[in-house]
């Protein structure tokens, strides 16, 4: 799975997900790259979301938006709440990760398993791609 | 506030991190900093985040170290099934497809389902037409194939026999 989030100048963010799935699936399973509000998601009054690894678990979390949710309602900051999601779905034995941006800029990333690609790039010159 | 951020992800890529050669990394890193730049580009000209987050995806589905597009996993029956989905943060418009199968750049007929139509998601043979309809790139199912791919498929099969459980999929092969 690969994907992305931006907040462009004007103020607005957008997330975009795209997958082949798992490898030898079956009886036309769909994840949750395509489920919005699961492994996508954009709402410009918490944060943009793009998901990845097993997509039951980000299913029926509904973790988008439920990192949204802890934002809107909660009050948490994007990162907390994105860590408190994927620490949830690690708890229920699920392995993945998020990126994801607010619309003042702050970008962030959360991931439970080793492995994943990632990288960011802000207007200030920063420019930083790793693996976790 | 006047700047822009991008962030990406790539997901755990071809292959799993034990099994990642230093040059497979390499090369892998070239692919996000690819789509980084695409993105940048975007951005840095005062371009939508919307451009942006799908000018990022569709580089990574266009290379075939990542589980997108070109380069994606094996279904069971050995075609390639892909899924994708776009939103817009300020209007809450958004367009998803599943199980496609011939457009190039699934993120691209998201899209199109988000901006063209008045649905959210589309799924398979119907997503294919209305790609079709839609004037998008087409390719046949092959063009995704790698051998990569079509060797943790047979491996996963091997283990799938001798188990005889039809669900035992590897989320490692996602």
């Amino acid at each position: 799975t690969v994907g992305a989030v931006a907040r462009d100048t004007s103020g607005n963010i957008a997330a975009a997900t795209s997958t082949g799935g798992l490898t030898g699936k079956r009886f036309g399973r769909v994840g949750d790259t395509a489920v919005i509000g699961a492994g996508t998601l954009a709402d410009i009054r918490t944060c943009a979301v793009s998901a990845t690894g097993a997509g039951e678990f980000y299913i029926r979390t509904a973790a988008a938006s439920a990192i949204a949710a802890r934002m809107r309602f909660g009050g948490e900051s994007l990162q907390v709440a994105a860590d408190a999601v994927q620490a949830e779905i690690r708890e229920m034995g699920g392995s993945g990760g998020v990126i994801a941006v607010a619309p003042d800029g702050t970008p962030a990333w959360s991931f439970n398993t080793p492995g994943m690609y990632r990288g960011r790039a802000r207007a200030d010159g920063t420019l930083e791609i790793g693996i976790y | 506030m006047t700047d822009w951020t991008l962030v990406i992800h790539g997901g755990s890529g071809a292959m799993s991190r034990d099994t990642i050669s230093a040059e497979q990394d390499g090369v892998q890193r070239q692919a996000l900093s690819r789509a980084l730049q695409a993105g940048k580009a975007v951005l840095a000209s005062s371009g939508s985040a919307v451009d942006a987050v799908e000018a990022a995806v569709a580089v990574l589905e266009d290379d075939p170290g990542f589980n997108a597009g070109h380069g994606a996993v094996f279904n069971a029956a050995g075609s390639i099934e892909l899924d994708a989905a776009i939103m817009d943060g300020r209007t809450l418009e958004a367009g998803a497809v599943c199980g496609t199968t011939r457009t190039r750049n699934p993120v691209r007929l998201a899209r199109a389902v988000m901006e063209r139509s008045p649905h959210v998601l589309l799924q398979g043979s119907g997503a294919d037409e209305f790609s079709r309809d839609s004037g998008l790139d087409q390719v046949e199912n092959s063009y995704f194939e790698t051998d990569e791919r079509r060797m943790q498929l047979e491996r996963m099969r091997e283990r799938a026999a001798g188990s005889g459980d039809v669900f035992d999929i590897d989320v490692k092969f996602g």
